[in-house]
């Protein structure tokens, strides 16, 4: 463990409760993608399974209990118990855009052709696209609420001090994790974007995110 | 098959 993942892991953490608290007290999902989320719990269920399998440490098995029962309540939270501010016309990105091509390439790139391998595999490609669906509905909907600004700008600082800790674990322990190292290069160019327009809109006051 | 069975990030 090293302190940018340690930051990372929590720096994920902090987004998940930013985003299931604004929807809890706001009692509202408005301009919350339900697909996102879907895809983040079906993220760590496919990844965490080693929960039965393996035991890497407290740490690791607390936080990953935690991953997943939060964002299992946000789905809650979206799909049942506020489902009526649940903004579907405009969570209209076709996942199985995702799906079809993460399913395909985590059969064809992984460490080992087993159930579990291929399922973490799985995780690590959907977890790159995931976010897609949230950004493609703030674009649609031409803004953000700031507070789905910094929940978005914490999901983006845990990927880039993902790479801070790869990069750390290569020259430390030469540690390197293609599949996980990729998929977590491209995840991060998908928040550049965002990164660009939060700074210059959001934290300059504008309390709502709009594009232009 | 390459190394990196046991996954220990999260």
């Amino acid at each position: 463990m090293n302190i940018f993942r340690l930051a990372g892991d929590v720096s994920h953490l902090v987004a998940i409760i930013i985003l299931l608290l604004k929807i809890w007290r706001s009692k509202s999902c408005a301009g919350i993608s339900g697909k996102s989320q879907v895809l983040f719990a079906l993220v760590f269920s496919t990844r965490y399974l080693d929960l039965f399998t393996v035991f890497v440490s407290v740490y690791n098995v607390v936080m990953k209990v935690v991953f997943l029962a939060l964002s299992y309540a946000t789905v809650y939270l979206i799909y049942m118990r506020f489902r009526n501010s649940y903004d579907s016309e405009n969570d209209t990105f076709r996942v199985e855009f995702l799906l079809v091509p993460v399913i395909g390439l985590s059969f064809l790139e992984n460490y080992a052709f087993t159930p579990l391998e291929i399922l973490w595999t799985f995780s690590i490609f959907l977890e790159a696209v995931a976010i897609m669906p949230q950004l493609f509905m703030i674009t649609k909907t031409g803004e953000a609420e700031s507070i789905t600004t910094h929940y978005l700008f914490f999901l983006g600082l845990y990927r880039a001090l993902y790479i801070a800790n790869w990069v750390w674990r290569y020259h430390m322990e030469g540690f390197f994790d293609q599949i996980a190292v990729v998929s977590g290069v491209v995840q991060t160019i998908f928040y550049c974007d965002f990164f660009y327009l939060y700074v210059t809109r959001v934290l300059r006051g504008k309390g709502k995110m709009s594009l232009p | 098959e390459r190394e990196q069975a046991n996954h220990d990030e999260l």
